[in-house]
């Protein structure tokens, strides 16, 4: 639930945001910040990227910035 | 702050670019 405060940083959670709609980095990071997940800067940076690697989203680019997206 | 945000976003999209 919303609720909970207890957010995890998946990459259940992150190929569900990108299915739903494109989104840049800085929009991942901000669902799931260090205070929500528990974990440090460092490792968000790491797990996220690691995540990206393996979903291998879609990229293109809406108001010059550069977004991920999956398909279905 | 947002400034780390960038930096944490600026971090994750260097290494993806190295990946690819």
């Amino acid at each position: 639930t919303p609720c909970s405060g207890d957010i995890q940083l998946t990459e259940e959670a992150v190929r569900r945001y990108l299915t739903r709609k494109p989104m840049t980095t800085k929009d991942l990071l901000k669902k799931f910040q260090t205070k929500k997940t528990g974990l440090s800067s460092e490792q968000t940076v790491n797990v996220l990227a690691q995540i990206l690697k393996r979903l291998n989203p879609d990229r293109k680019t809406i108001h010059d910035k550069m977004h991920f997206y999956l398909k279905e | 702050s947002s400034s780390e945000a960038d930096e944490m976003a600026a971090a994750i999209e260097a290494e993806l670019n190295d990946f690819i």
